[in-house]
């Protein structure tokens, strides 16, 4: 298995976003 | 090894070519997780039944895999009756016999009826005799 | 077994439970032929990796997955910048120590530094003494 991308993913799409 | 599944939940474009696309609806296995955030996962296997005139093999697409033909003709009964949608295709009605000049990998096979030719469909033909 | 390989020349929408549809470019593999033309197939299984973000478990997906904070914080150093993007994002340079609150499973780590909280990506982190 390959490495995970060198770059953060991205935020959580819109219909997962959690309350601080 | 059991592996979670999980489900996407929005579709996901690939932004680098280690990662997998994402549909919303996807049913994925996860393999690796990755503090980063980064999960490895495999797609669920999907499996079914496809029209082989939809596919072409993957190495070399042109190369010619059909059968010969056998313009003999081999004898072959109608086990339902079919009307044909198009010009090219032949009707016939259930118990009638035909022969089979080319059985193409598609299911529609080129028949005969007296000097009559067309196409039909496979699967409602059954070898004589059977 | 070694299965054949196909690639699909046109999309085909399923029109049963027991089909699987394509995508033109999809690749498969043939696990039977039949004379009918449906042949069945699987598709070729793909992996990658995924933002966690984007997957919900199967089962149960209102289940709470993600750790418990841990407000006292666990100290942690940048090993690269990141400008906030986003209004909840903390702006960090390189070897900055800051306190993590949450190792959140999207990879979006809660980080504090003085009396400011805000997400930071935890690939830039490094726990601190390591």
């Amino acid at each position: 298995i390959k490495q995970p991308p060198s770059n953060p993913p991205p935020r959580p799409p819109a219909e997962a976003r959690k309350k601080p | 090894i059991i592996l979670q599944t999980y489900r996407a939940i929005a579709d996901y474009e690939k932004s680098s070519g280690s990662e997998m696309a994402l549909a919303a609806g996807d049913v994925v296995d996860v393999v690796e997780k990755s503090e980063s955030g980064w999960w490895f996962c495999q797609m669920k296997t999907k499996r079914g039944w496809v029209p082989a005139s939809f596919l072409e093999p993957l190495d070399s697409p042109d190369e010619a895999e059909e059968p010969e033909p056998n313009y003999a003709g081999e004898p072959y009964v109608t086990i339902k009756a079919y009307s044909a949608v198009e010009e090219d295709e032949m009707s016939l009605l259930e118990g009638e016999t035909i022969e089979v000049i080319h059985k193409l990998l598609d299911g529609w096979w080129v028949v005969r009826k007296d000097d009559v030719t067309g196409y039909f469909p496979s699967m409602y033909l059954q070898k004589s005799g059977q």
